[in-house]
């Protein structure tokens, strides 16, 4: 058997949810954030953050339709992160990569933490 | 994005779920 590989269907796919994540449809929750609401899939926030993995997958908020976060999280940097999941572009610059850390931080998105504590590092050093 | 440049970070993205808890 053959297997034929559509080598952009994951990217297909990912620009689809983002989509319909701007037209609204089908998003099943609302993230507040300091005052800043955001509506998303629960699906695509489980599958990139380690923190909505543990909110989600407790069966006790698996039905939440809006959940509000620590005001201490930036809500910049929230849109930030978000936009990532739905387009693996992190769009880093020296004003917002210290919030934007903090933010990946506390979402346990360590990948993106790491990649921006090695873009501050680069910075600093240029 | 006009005049950012991208830089391409090969590795891993995010976590990964596990199979089963």
């Amino acid at each position: 058997d053959d297997c034929i590989q559509f080598t952009r269907h994951a990217g297909d796919v990912l620009l689809n949810f983002n989509r319909l994540r701007s037209r609204n449809i089908l998003t099943d929750v609302s993230i507040q954030v300091d005052g800043q609401l955001f509506r998303a899939h629960k699906a695509i926030l489980v599958a990139c953050s380690g923190f909505f993995y543990s909110v989600f997958m407790d069966p006790e908020n698996a039905s939440l339709s809006a959940i509000s976060l620590d005001p201490k999280v930036d809500p910049k940097a929230f849109s930030i992160l978000l936009d990532f999941m739905y387009t693996s572009c992190l769009n880093l610059n020296d004003t917002v990569v210290v919030t934007t850390l903090n933010t990946a931080i506390y979402l346990q998105m360590e990948h993106v933490a790491n990649t921006c504590h090695r873009f501050m590092k680069s910075r600093s050093v240029q | 994005y006009e005049g950012v440049n991208t830089i391409k970070e090969m590795g891993r993205s995010i976590h990964e779920i596990p199979r089963q808890d």
